[in-house]
């Protein structure tokens, strides 16, 4: 049961840097893309930008169902410093220096090259799901047969 | 930290300037993103999304207030923790558990806390039935309403002290884990919890293991038991009331 759990936790040490990472480069990618809406309609104007928030940050967001909730807690794991020094750099490549003075073809590029990173990002994901959820079917398999308990992990 | 933001909070510094903020403001609001997703898992499904999102922003323009960068604390950090805060003070403040709920679950808190004083043990659902004088499916119907599932039901009612919350979630997930930098009050909850959950029952013991050990969701964690979707709640909302009485000892 150690090693099962042991190689779990590491897959979802991993998770949460890669879902942490991924969420905060949606809203990234999110902001920017109706920043770049606004700048071809000719208004642009942060003030406007910042109410919308809520809109724009819980866009994909359905009503939740207590039934399929899972325990989650909310930090920011050591596991995303890498990823985020990784986006940080295509930040940086881009070579964009402030907010106000972005030209919209480079801004577009960027919102590009982010949503690659996002894809990738979402990919690495779904695979890590598959493989704890693998595992803990494994375990819970041995919960069933009585080769594992709560018991043991006190 | 990408270059721009470097200088943005340079500037904020020597001035504070309200465009600066704002632009602040608008460069850390994905972090609202992960934390009202996260927080927003597991509420009953009246509650907007959006609604946590805006008070997140709340959150976040207070840390950015606040932050002090001489301190060595990463912002992304010190933000997430007052983002969640944030949130969970807005929603208690605009009472998104009806009070109706809420009187009811001090009841039955205040009698399983008098059962597990008397037996020892966490008591059965005739057992408190029959002390908060109902009828078993009325207790059973009333639990079920409560679903304890998400961050802020967790993490409301553990005030303890001077305001610090003890993040069940977090606290049940590290049970396992020795964490080196453990705080001697994060030892102390740990070993209280550990109490408990052997006093437990056989079934909600194998809940909290499969939710809070395992990962599943509850509707998994009903598959594997056999039980239906709203005996699962029940048993879980039950297991957690006598884990948080436990804790306010
Ligand atoms: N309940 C729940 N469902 C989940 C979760 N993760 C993934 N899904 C489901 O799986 C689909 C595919 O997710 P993906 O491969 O990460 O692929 C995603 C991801 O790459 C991206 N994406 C998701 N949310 C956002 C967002 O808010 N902003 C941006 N810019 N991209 C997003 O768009 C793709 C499609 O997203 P969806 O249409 O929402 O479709 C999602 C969604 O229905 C989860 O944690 N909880
Ligand atoms: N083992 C395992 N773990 C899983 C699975 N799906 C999600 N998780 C994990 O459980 C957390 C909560 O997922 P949720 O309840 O669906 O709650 C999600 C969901 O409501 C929303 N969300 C995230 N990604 C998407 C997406 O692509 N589309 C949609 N529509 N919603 C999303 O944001 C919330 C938080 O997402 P995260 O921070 O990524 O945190 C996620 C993720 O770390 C899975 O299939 N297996």
């Amino acid at each position: 049961n150690e090693q099962v759990r042991r190689a779990r936790a590491e897959c979802e040490r991993e998770e949460a840097g890669v879902s942490y990472a991924r969420r905060v480069l949606q809203g990234r990618i999110d902001l920017l893309r109706v920043e770049l809406e606004r700048r071809h309609e000719g208004g642009h104007d942060l003030t406007t930008l910042l109410a919308d928030l809520p809109r724009i940050l819980a866009s994909d967001q359905y009503p939740s169902d207590p039934l399929q909730a899972r325990a989650v807690n909310v930090s920011v794991p050591e596991a995303a410093e890498v990823l985020e020094a990784e986006i940080d750099e295509i930040v940086d490549r881009a070579g964009l220096d402030d907010l106000g003075g972005r030209d919209a073809d480079d801004l577009a590029q960027l919102i590009e090259e982010l949503a690659t990173y996002e894809r990738y990002l979402s990919g690495l994901r779904r695979q890590l799901f598959e493989r704890i959820d693998m595992l803990r079917d494994e375990l819970v398999q041995r919960y069933k047969d009585g080769r594992a308990s709560v018991g043991d992990l006190l | 930290m990408d270059r721009e933001v470097r200088a943005l909070w340079g500037r904020y510094a020597d001035a504070r300037d309200p465009e600066v903020r704002e632009q602040l403001i608008l460069h850390y609001a994905p972090l609202v993103k992960y934390v009202a997703g996260r927080v927003g898992v597991g509420m009953p499904s009246s509650v907007d999304h959006a609604d946590l999102v805006s008070y997140g922003v709340f959150g976040l323009m207070d840390a950015i207030e606040k932050f002090d960068p001489g301190r060595g604390v990463k912002f992304e950090t010190y933000a997430v923790t007052r983002i969640r805060g944030s949130i969970i003070d807005e929603l208690r403040a605009v009472d998104w558990v009806p009070r109706s709920v809420r009187s009811q679950a001090r009841k039955i808190e205040a009698a399983i806390q008098h059962l597990v004083h008397l037996r020892g043990r966490s008591p059965t659902d005739e057992e408190l039935a029959e002390e908060l004088d109902l009828e078993v499916s009325e207790l059973q119907d009333a639990l079920a309403r409560m679903a304890m599932t998400s961050v802020a039901a967790l993490d409301e009612t553990l005030h303890v002290g001077d305001g610090d919350r003890i993040p069940l979630v977090e606290t049940l997930q590290d049970l396992t884990a020795v964490l080196p930098e453990e705080s001697v009050d994060d030892a102390a909850t740990k070993a209280l919890l550990r109490e408990m959950i052997v006093r437990l029952t056989e079934r909600e013991q194998m809940v909290l293991g499969l939710y809070y050990f395992e990962g599943m969701t509850l509707a998994q964690v009903g598959e594997v038991l056999g039980v239906t979707e709203s005996r699962i709640c029940q048993i879980h909302t039950k297991a957690v009331m006598a884990l948080r009485v436990k804790l306010l000892e």
